[in-house]
This record gives C-alpha cells, sequence and structure tokens, in this order.
C-alpha cells in the first residue's frame, strides 16, 4: 500500500469529496 | 525560492530548518473553519521548546520511528489483522486490568501530528483533539478515569458536568457500528462499551457517548456520537483525544453530513504556519483539480497515482507499480511510502539532481540524506505527482525535504515492503 503522507500535502489545498468520490487538490489557495 | 528554472529551484538552507516562532496564517474562507496546527511546532498550544540541536534530531529520529508504526497500523487495518489486545472488552475497564495492557515507551498511534481545538458538552468544555483521516471515532478522556489516562492539556471531559450529555445503550444502531469500527465492543448496565487498539498497545476504552459537538460557535451538532474513553493509554501528546475524519459512519464528516453535505478540506500547517480545516462545500474548490477517490473502499481514502516527474522529467515507472497495491491519502502518516521500484527511481534521479552535494548517514527510514552544513543555499528538483485523471500536484521544498538535525536534509520519502505485497 502506498500512503501519501502529510508532509507531501503541506500548504496544499486538500478537498474531500465523499458525496462525489473525488479528492482535490489546488495549490496557491493555503498562503 | 528563488526560480532558476522551471523545475530547478534553489532555497536557504536556513528556510529547511525547523522555525523557532509561530506566524500569523491566512486561513481557509468558509463560515466552518477551525484553526490547525502542528503538534511538534511553535504553533501549539503546549509546545515546549528544545534545548539544542541534539534535541532536535532525537524529536525527529522518534517522529519517524512513530510514523513507521503508524504504516504499520495502517497496513493490519486494511488486511484486517486480528487486533491486539484480544481481551474481552469489558475487562479492559476492571481495576484488575491495571497491568493487562502496558504502553510501551516510544509507542504511539502516531498520528498527532496536527489538532485541532474543539468543543463537547453543554456548557462547552474545549479540547485540542488529533486531526486524523485515518481515524474514525472520535474520542476523548473522560472522568472518571477508571484504570489509566495520559497527561493532557487541561481538564478531561466531564460528562457530569454536560446536562445533554448521554451513554449509547448497547441496542443502538451506533453501538453496532463502533464494533465495526473497531472490532472490540461490550454491554454493561451503564451502556456500549467501545474499545479502539491501535496495533503497538495505545488504546481507548470507555463509553460510546452522545452529546453536543461545537465545531465554531455558529456551527453545533447535538447528539455527536464519540467514545467517552475511561482507559486511555500511549503517547498522544497533550491532546484531549481523537478527531476522527475517516470514511466510517461514526466519523466526523459522515455524522455531520447533514450540516455539511460531507464534504471537508484542509490546508495542513508547516511548523511555524497553522493551516486550517474547513467543512461543507465552497465555490472555490471548482478550481482544484481533482482526482476520483475510490468507492467501497474503507476505512481509507484511496486514490490511484499514475505516475511521478522529478525535474520535470517523468520517471520510468509503469503505472501498475502503484495500481497492484493501490495508495490511500492520509494526514496522520508523516513520510509517504512508495512501492521500492517507484521508491527506487525517484531516489535515483533525485540524487542525480543532487550530486553536487555529500550524502549523510541515512535518518531511520530515510536513505537519502545531504550534508548542508557548508551551503547556504540549496539547489533542488521539483518533484510532482501525477494522479488518475490528470490531475498533477507540485511538491515544492517543504513537501521534499524532511530535515532531522540543522545541517541535514533528507529526502522525504520511502519504500514499503514488496510492490506487490
Amino acid at each position: 500500500l502506498s500512503i501519501f503522507g502529510n508532509r507531501q500535502q503541506r500548504k496544499i489545498l486538500v478537498v474531500h469529496d465523499v458525496p462525489n468520490a473525488r479528492i482535490g487538490f489546488k495549490q496557491g489557495a493555503c498562503s | 525560492a528563488r526560480n532558476i528554472n522551471q523545475h530547478i529551484q534553489t532555497v536557504s538552507v536556513d528556510q529547511l530548518r525547523p522555525p523557532r516562532e509561530c506566524t500569523a496564517g491566512k486561513g481557509l474562507q468558509g463560515k466552518t473553519t477551525l484553526k490547525l496546527v502542528d503538534r511538534h511546532g511553535p504553533c501549539a498550544p503546549f509546545h515546549q521548546k528544545t534545548g539544542s540541536a541534539d534535541d532536535g534530531k532525537r524529536d525527529s529520529e522518534e517522529l519517524l520511528r512513530q510514523d513507521q508504526q503508524r504504516v504499520d497500523w495502517i497496513h493490519s487495518r486494511t488486511a484486517s489483522l486480528p487486533l491486539s489486545p484480544k481481551k474481552n472488552i469489558e475487562d479492559l475497564l476492571l481495576p484488575e486490568a491495571t497491568t493487562q495492557v502496558p504502553a510501551q515507551t516510544g509507542s504511539s498511534l502516531g498520528s498527532g501530528n496536527f489538532i485541532v481545538d474543539v468543543g463537547l458538552g453543554t456548557p462547552k468544555q474545549a479540547f485540542n483533539l488529533v486531526f486524523d483521516t485515518g481515524s474514525d471515532l472520535s474520542w476523548v478522556q473522560c472522568d472518571p478515569c477508571l484504570i489509566s489516562c495520559y497527561q493532557q492539556q487541561g481538564p478531561r471531559f466531564s460528562p457530569s458536568a454536560s446536562s445533554t450529555y448521554r451513554n449509547v445503550p448497547c441496542s443502538a444502531a451506533e453501538c453496532a457500528e463502533a464494533k465495526l469500527e473497531s472490532g472490540l465492543n461490550g454491554c454493561s448496565t451503564s451502556g456500549c462499551i467501545y474499545g479502539i487498539t491501535y496495533g503497538d498497545n495505545s488504546l481507548s476504552v470507555g463509553f460510546l457517548s452522545q452529546d453536543t459537538l461545537t465545531i465554531t460557535p455558529n456551527d453545533v451538532v447535538p447528539g455527536f456520537t464519540f467514545g467517552c474513553g475511561h482507559r486511555n493509554q500511549g503517547l498522544f501528546g497533550m491532546t484531549g483525544g481523537m478527531f476522527g475524519l475517516g470514511r466510517s459512519k461514526l466519523s466526523v464528516p459522515s455524522q455531520t453530513a447533514n450540516k455539511f453535505g460531507g464534504v471537508f478540506a484542509y490546508c495542513l500547517p508547516t511548523a511555524s504556519v497553522p493551516g486550517s480545516l474547513a467543512f461543507g462545500p465552497d465555490s472555490s474548490y471548482s478550481s482544484a483539480q481533482f482526482t476520483p477517490l475510490l468507492t467501497g473502499s474503507q476505512p481509507f481514502y484511496y486514490l490511484t497515482i499514475t505516475g511521478i516527474s522529478v525535474g520535470g522529467q517523468l520517471l520510468p515507472v509503469s503505472s501498475s507499480i502503484f495500481t497492484t497495491s493501490g495508495t490511500i491519502i492520509d494526514s496522520g502518516t508523516v513520510i509517504t511510502r512508495l512501492p521500492p521500484t517507484a521508491y527506487s527511481a525517484l531516489r535515483s534521479a533525485f540524487r542525480t539532481f543532487m550530486a553536487k552535494y555529500p550524502l549523510s548517514q541515512p535518518s531511520l527510514i530515510l536513505d537519502t540524506c545531504y550534508d548542508l552544513s557548508n551551503y547556504t543555499t540549496v539547489q533542488y528538483p521539483l518533484i510532482e505527482f501525477h494522479f488518475q485523471g490528470g490531475t498533477n500536484v507540485l511538491l515544492d521544498f517543504y513537501n521534499i525535504f524532511f530535515v532531522p538535525s540543522s545541517s541535514q536534509a533528507c529526502l522525504a520519502f520511502a519504500p514499503t515492503s514488496s510492490d506487490s505485497s
């Protein structure tokens, strides 16, 4: 099992949209 | 950081080092937003400044050890391995059970990297809880502490001081759900007993309970189901317990789905700048890049990596390497774990770009570390992750490096044990 860890998520907006079964990433949204 | 070209950047070595001060951050917009802070950084409410560089190195090594325990725990959950201890859950609340489940020194869930401040009860009692997308049931340390509790900042939750508290009866659907999620539960005359063990003998056992959850002053959730822990062991730091953001029915997103639509977003903090956790959809999310969340694969959030680029060059790794065993995104695991074949290609490409810097001793699970003591800046390749659906996530220096000591910087990735496990 690969794991995308929290060091790699820092300062990146991570959206958990469970009803629509999708995970979003947005750079520049976490100033 | 100063642009050299599109894929190679330069950063001051000072910027890599752990910060000593907390600075203000810009939180996510939206009505229901909580501040997230790094438990180990200067923004944590119970942060203790380390005295020397050696202290910092020891802390880093401990964090990496706990991170590996976290990975082992995740694997045990995905493999449905039997959880220890194999004991009757009711017995864990008996005084004679005191020595049955010793907390191991240096062992913990390892998820305690970020904390949020929420309230429980009426009137509200406030707690710093561990923010964890890999956990489902939220729990707090409760009074009375029947067997053992760890030290936390501030008082434990007092059920008797809340006018809206109630124990969940054994016949309730939530009790059956807690058993599904934790594999352990029982029944007493006082109600449903839950038990969560984390594979390393850290645990929380107590009564499954309901009370009002206060996320923000304007966002209260009556009848929120959580664990009222009367026996809590392990190294959960000074936190009051767990805030579970996993996928099951008892997780915070599921229990608040009527109010927030099952959507949450976060900006994870750096050590020196707080991040934020927001509930509910927001129009600003429409410009995010989305990748499919694999359904029917609880308890974790599964997605699909299709490739990785280093310095703008796609690694020669088949996408099947990533899909064979699958990938989860987890807030509690620090270091990204990759199949050995993918990690080897990443390491090789990264080392090629960093060839002018001297390698130093490995730091536990991190085998690509550099001695930067004679440098004021370091030039590094950007790393980009490619996910199913054409979603690309570009990583910068704060995503790429882990800094165990003031002169050492390591590639913050590690291999799993096998490509096919």
